[in-house]
């Protein structure tokens, strides 16, 4: 995980908060 | 046929298009996804840039992830065994951490990690590691021909010389689509088979035509 390149790190803390969004509604 | 590196533009070599809004190109990629008739699991966006020898590779620009709506979660398919999953969980707790810049904890598994890690999300997260040289990979041969590649059934991928279309049916999916645009390459998943339509590379057109 320390080598995800930044420019990344935007989409996977979106991945991350959508993931909980759904487990929320699920 | 994909590189493991990411690329930065060298100072030598030509210079690449503009880079553009990342909410921008979230915002696209979402209303390509949630506007079309067919179930699509995802949509990435590959980003045309080049490599520290000036040489054209595809890199990961942006992605949104849907899901399997219709399925439910606690129906998604995974072929994964318990030691996969735990694996799959410890790397998304410390991804999670490494989001959050604060250590794994518990409370970190209560809320996001410990619902299991279904095939599509980890293909959709590994995929963020990945890059692809000019002509490589099913995004690779879109951006290198300027024509879209369209692979739908289990079949298809599971017996198509890519890599990443193998994988793709490994992890559950049924149709990837690879559709080229002036900066990059517009891929989409799904667990469904989903035939080809120019209905939706017309909407790729129109949505990534970035000099618009």
């Amino acid at each position: 995980p320390s080598a995800v390149p930044q420019a990344r790190k935007a989409s996977l803390a979106r991945f991350l908060e959508k993931r909980k969004e759904r487990m929320m509604n699920a | 046929s994909s590189a493991s590196t990411s690329a930065a533009p060298a100072s030598s070599a030509p210079a690449p298009a503009p880079p553009f809004n990342q909410e921008t190109l979230q915002q696209r990629l979402q209303a390509l996804i949630e506007g079309a008739r067919e179930s699509w699991t995802y949509a990435i966006f590959w980003q045309s840039s080049y490599d520290y020898s000036g040489a054209s590779v595809l890199g990961w620009g942006d992605g949104y992830y849907k899901g399997d709506e219709e399925k439910g979660r606690g129906k998604s398919k995974t072929t994964s065994s318990a030691a996969e999953q735990e694996h799959r969980k410890k790397v998304l707790r410390e991804l999670n951490s490494l989001i959050s810049g604060s250590a794994p904890s518990a409370d970190d598994s209560v809320d996001a990690v410990d619902e299991e890690v279904t095939d599509t999300e980890w293909f959709f997260l590994v995929s963020m590691t990945q890059s692809f040289v000019n002509g490589g990979g099913l995004p690779g041969q879109a951006f290198f021909n300027s024509s879209p590649v369209w692979v739908a059934g289990a079949d298809s991928l599971g017996s198509s010389t890519c890599e990443r279309a193998r994988q793709g049916q490994i992890f559950g999916l049924q149709t990837i689509v690879c559709i080229p645009s002036e900066n990059g390459v517009v891929e989409l998943g799904s667990t469904e088979v989903i035939f080809e339509s120019s209905d939706l590379m017309n909407k790729v057109r129109v949505l990534f035509n970035f000099s618009n």
